[in-house]
């Protein structure tokens, strides 16, 4: 274990092994090669060099890479694991990972707080929250007035601000998610249950010796 | 209506959250 290494046509910045990346994952071998076969399709869509950038991330979500969209620059920073601006294929399946059904639900709760800490202050701020319900009402051109806005916060922060100081803090988050689990819904992907039907190419590509899947 | 929701799913219907179509190729 650990040292199977990748033919040429692997070769690219970032790309681990998919036996070690499925040892790490709720991903079987065969599951991280049909994600490579994703990856590579968004990864190929602007530059082909092996990494998504956000041009690319978002060009897959909205078929438009024009599109600026405080949530998806938000979701694209937390697959950008390493802070370099694109996103390698051993990060997108580990953040991946994190909308598998079987992954765990701490780890869904802990990535939708980062998500919505905008700031990375370690609280969900009352103004944070306003950003990005001004962010979703632009998006849906759906028009709210001010005072609605303030009447959706003030109910909001009254049932999950528990200790009342303004902000919400991750013990807070998860006694109000676990409260309310539709808030959860967006972290889990169906779609991961059966990724090698919707890629059933990487069988053409697998390198990784049929006892191993 | 808006006000009966909680913030956060009004902020979850956003389609930059809404993973899923990463998968449409």
């Amino acid at each position: 274990m650990g040292c199977f290494h990748s033919t040429a046509s692997r070769q690219c910045p970032g790309h681990e092994d998919p036996v070690f990346l499925a040892s790490q994952t709720a991903f079987s071998v065969s599951e991280v090669e049909a994600l490579f076969e994703l990856f590579k399709s968004i990864s190929s869509s602007v530059i082909d060099d092996g990494l998504i950038s956000k041009e690319e991330f978002q060009l897959a979500l909205f078929k438009n890479k024009k599109k600026e969209n405080l949530f998806a620059n938000r979701i694209f920073d937390l697959f950008d694991v390493k802070r370099k601006g694109v996103v390698d294929f051993g990060d997108f399946v580990r953040v991946l990972n994190v909308f598998h059904p079987n992954a765990s639900q701490e780890d869904k709760i802990d990535f939708t707080f980062k998500l919505y800490d905008l700031d990375g202050t370690g609280y969900i701020e009352r103004d944070e929250v306003r950003q990005m319900l001004i962010a979703i009402l632009c998006e849906s051109e759906l028009k709210l007035a001010d005072e609605t806005i303030e009447q959706i916060l003030d109910k909001t922060f009254k049932e999950a601000d528990v200790n009342l100081d303004g902000k919400i803090d991750k013990s807070e988050w998860h006694q109000f998610v676990t409260k309310n689990p539709s808030l959860l819904k967006i972290m889990t992907l169906q779609y991961l249950r059966d990724i090698t039907t919707t890629f059933p190419s990487f069988v053409f590509h697998s390198e990784v010796d049929e006892m191993a899947t | 209506k808006p006000t009966a929701m909680n913030a956060f799913d009004l902020i979850n219907m956003s389609k930059g959250l809404n993973l899923g179509s990463l998968f449409d190729t």
